[in-house]
């Protein structure tokens, strides 16, 4: 990864900054990807000038490196806990040697920028890695490689390997960045290997022909899904298993749904549109053995019924006819509503009208912080843990850009529930429809995974509520050095009035001949995957804990993880910094306090004055870093 | 296919071969009281061998009206009703399935065992063939054990042995094939002619066979099954044999 000059053909450009190369490889082991995105960048300028680097990575991607090369120097990254990495990053900047990182929340991505002042004639090599496990929703695996280049470039290559050892069910690029290039892709798919390639020339990235600048910035979307010939798939590889689960061919389990839908103010206009439309769509889809009912909320609480009904067809119209009707207004109660449809729940379970091998579940969409009654978050959240039953699970979608999209994970985290954030947009009632579709067919209630204790450690969670259809169940862990060769495991689980146990031995390290003969592998596929499903796992248990000295063993354990594995996570910074340790640079993980917002986290510049401009998004939010002197702090230590 | 008999009190097996058209369905246990059938689906082989065209169970269904549980087994998958629900299994992972005393449990590309209440307990067999073989399909076996409970009134092909019928092998002589003699064979009274044979079983060593030796009856088992064999033919899967 360094620089070379194999070719000097020239790019002409307005400020005569030349992007020599842009790479992106993503590798794919068995749904974990390991990116890498590389742009090598010339200054050919008489006098200094500012280089950028601007990716996007997907959320819930951890970056674990980002190394620069400035004219030969080389700046490498390493993982520190927060504070050390600060300390040493403040000394840089005391001395004047400190360059400018900026991490920013949008909606589903965070943008990772690096921006440098570079002396004419200079070379520039930025190299960024970042690692991703893949969930399985709706049947599918997704993913997205945001290429933006930025200007035109030489040489630019984006290489997609995918291994998957269990063999392709179908793989497709539904988005090409933009339709023109969709020819220019090409896909060579085997029985378990599969490349995706897009390599531009400079003419095929012209927005014109006689353009200097890029047509290439957008998606490249990938789908596949693997063969399902088992309901169980479990890989053993260099000391870690992972065990994917996802049965099909299972009858739904009925299930019992409450939607609390929030009809404030807030809501008038798009956002109530688009619910009422897919409000229509969802209760049309619930099946004649499923029990629901709504509860919309404004200042006041109401309901459609006062108890849970069967889906029929009189019934679902009514609903519907009563969706229609709801005209927005007022403040948001979402306590009240929330004990609402717990205790409709919890009466029809007293009452025995509960199908024994049913799932409940409350949906709740809300688009905003709670205005009338209850307004303590956390009082919310143990109103809602105190009185929710442990069988029934709570479900989160925060609509726009105003809602405390946290609280809202936190609650559905704290009740076995998902949580997913709707974009206030056209779009609104397709991304409802899809996230209910996510958990409209209940096919396993109960389930428990169990391994024998000899052969496995540090395995990460092995029980679940409940098993959605188009999901994955993934359970992680360790080999025990002393195990036997085949590692076995048993699931439990309760389907539609039967009890279902699933029984597998796999033999250890039975993938090495296909990973041998593989050159895009990612070798460390399960050691990452193990660790980034152990630390999203803690994460969550963090936001649980109830004492502080259990919060800080967790943090600990965390920290640890995020060190030992490479990762930047909300503990740990990745401080860059050249050979000698004269340079640094430092990139934290971005909050996100209030959910759509772009944020900055970190900035500083050493040259500050060609800060990029403020977009319409981001201006309100940079203004308030400045000066960076006294920011700095506050931003990168608020845990 | 072909079928062997345990007879324990007259310590000796018999067997004989049903030949019939493919696509018949061959009742094999039928329990009237206890409300449980059991038949056989025939396939045949890819084309014949030494001017003989196998044939085979290719899908064995067992019906037990009490429970209302539906069973349909063939080499791709195996299938589980009840008045509710319909659940497909595969032969490519081992599963069981345990509902109200009814246990269906799948081992991995070998075989299915259905136990019911734990005094009944049948096992099917899964036979693979090479996929590019040029002549043998995939089939299945059935095997009941002899301490499954079946009622006084059961029937079938294989049901109708529930009570040990009174069997004597005797003379036995030289035949055409000097490694095959043969025997006159006694059965309540009446009196065969049967061959000394070997048959393969599987139920001891799932896909290791072994031989067993038996004396086996011609003509489709003439003399010594109930009737004819085509008064076995049902029209479903799921049908009870009527005399």
């Amino acid at each position: 990864s360094v620089l070379s000059d194999d070719d000097e053909s020239e790019v002409f450009t307005e400020d005569s900054i030349t992007l020599h190369s842009y790479k992106v490889e993503s590798t794919i082991t068995s749904h974990f990807v390991n990116t890498m995105i590389r742009s090598k960048v010339v200054n050919n300028a008489k006098h200094p000038q500012n280089i950028v680097f601007d990716i996007q990575v997907p959320k819930g991607a951890f970056i674990n490196n980002f190394t620069m090369n400035v004219n030969g120097i080389t700046f490498s990254g390493s993982i520190k806990e927060k504070s050390v990495a600060r300390n040493l990053y403040s000394k840089a900047r005391a001395r004047g040697k400190a360059a400018g990182l900026m991490r920013t929340n949008s909606l589903d991505l965070e943008n990772f920028k690096a921006e440098l002042n570079v002396p004419p004639g200079s070379k520039v090599q930025f190299e960024i890695h970042y690692q991703e496990a893949l969930r399985r929703k709706l049947g599918v695996y997704e993913h997205a490689l945001y290429i933006q280049p930025g200007r035109l470039a030489k040489h630019l290559e984006v290489d997609i390997y995918i291994t998957e050892p269990q063999g392709f069910g179908f793989v497709n690029v539904p988005k090409t960045i933009t339709e023109d290039f969709a020819g220019l892709v090409k896909i060579t798919k085997g029985d378990k290997k599969a490349h995706i390639s897009f390599k531009p020339t400079l003419d095929e990235q012209r927005t014109c022909p006689t353009c200097s600048t890029t047509a290439v910035n957008g998606n490249l979307l990938v789908k596949y899904d693997v063969k399902r010939e088992q309901s169980s798939h479990l890989q053993v590889f260099n000391g870690y298993f992972l065990h994917f689960f996802a049965p099909d061919n299972l009858p739904p389990l009925p299930k019992n749904i409450l939607f609390v839908i929030d009809v404030s103010g807030s809501m008038w206009g798009l956002k109530m549109k688009q619910t009422v439309e897919a409000m229509k769509s969802i209760l049309e889809d619930l099946r004649p053995d499923d029990q629901f009912s709504i509860v919309d909320f404004n200042h006041n609480i109401r309901c459609w019924k006062d108890e849970l009904v069967y889906a029929s067809s009189v019934e679902k119209e009514d609903a519907s006819k009563y969706v229609q009707r709801i005209q927005p207004n007022g403040g948001t109660n979402i306590n009240e509503a929330l004990l609402r449809a717990i205790f409709i729940l919890k009466e029809a379970s007293n009452k025995g009208l509960l199908e024994p091998n049913s799932v409940s579940l409350i949906v709740l969409v809300s688009d905003g912080d709670p205005t009338v009654g209850e307004l303590k978050l956390s009082k919310i959240q143990k109103n809602v843990r105190t009185n929710i039953r442990d069988d029934f699970s709570l479900h989160s979608l925060g609509i726009g850009f105003d809602v405390d999209y946290d609280f809202l994970e936190r609650l559905a985290q704290e009740n076995h529930g998902m949580a997913q954030r709707i974009y206030g947009n056209q779009d609104t009632a397709a991304q409802l429809k899809e996230f209910y579709n996510k958990v409209s067919t209940p096919l396993l209630k109960n389930i428990v995974v169990n391994y024998p204790m000899e052969a496995v450690s540090d395995v990460t969670q092995n029980s679940f509520h409940n098993y959605f259809k188009g999901d994955e169940i993934v359970v992680a862990g360790k080999l025990k050095p002393e195990s036997v060769p085949n590692l076995m495991s048993i699931i439990n689980a309760n389907s539609a009035n039967a009890d279902l146990t699933y029984q597998l031995i796999e033999e250890a390290e039975e993938l090495n001949e296909l990973f041998e003969e593989s050159k895009h592998v990612f070798p460390d596929f399960a050691r990452q995957y193990w660790a980034q499903l152990t630390i999203n796992q803690l994460l969550a248990e963090r936001n649980l804990a109830t004492t502080s000295a259990a919060k800080r063993n967790i943090t600990q354990t965390i920290l640890q993880l995020s060190i030992d594995h490479h990762f930047v996570t909300p503990f740990t910074s990745l401080l860059i910094e050249s050979e000698n340790g004269n340079e640094r640079m430092l990139a934290d993980s971005p909050r996100d306090p209030k959910g759509g917002c772009c944020q900055t986290l970190v900035v500083n510049a050493r040259v500050p004055p060609n800060l990029p401009q403020p977009t319409p998004e981001t201006g309100a939010q940079q203004s308030k870093t400045a000066p960076p002197d006294v920011m700095i702090p506050k931003l990168v230590d608020d845990d | 296919p072909h079928f062997i008999i345990n007879l324990p009190t007259s310590q000796i097996n018999v067997c004989f071969n049903i030949d019939n058209q493919p696509g018949s369905i061959l009742n094999l246990v039928s329990d009237p009281e206890q409300g449980i059938a059991v038949n056989g689906k025939i396939i045949a082989a890819k084309k014949a061998k030494s001017g003989k065209l196998n044939t085979y169970f290719g899908t064995i269904g067992m019906y037990f009206k009490e429970q209302n549980m539906k069973i349909e087994i063939s080499p791709e998958k195996i299938i589980v009703k009840d008045a509710f629900y319909s659940r497909m299994m595969s032969w490519s992972e081992s599963i069981s399935m345990d509902q109200n005393g009814f246990l269906v449990s799948v081992k991995k590309n070998s075989n299915v065992t259905i136990t019911v209440n734990e005094n009944m307990k049948l096992l099917v067999v899964l036979h693979r063939a090479w996929k590019k073989h040029p002549v043998n399909v995939d089939f299945l076996g059935l095997y009941i054990p002899n301490e499954t409970k079946f009622s006084a009134a059961t029937h079938g092909l294989i049901g109708q042995f529930r009570i040990e019928p009174e069997v004597s092998v005797y003379d036995v002589r030289a035949g055409t094939d000097p490694e095959k003699p043969i025997a006159t064979m006694e059965k309540n009274g009446d009196k065969l002619t049967v061959t000394r044979g070997t048959q393969k079983e599987y139920l001891t060593h799932p896909g290791m066979p072994t031989s067993v030796t038996c004396w086996f009856v011609h003509n489709n088992g003439k003399g010594f099954i109930d009737g004819h064999y085509k008064d076995y033919i049902v029209p479903q899967i799921y049908s009870f044999f009527k005399r």
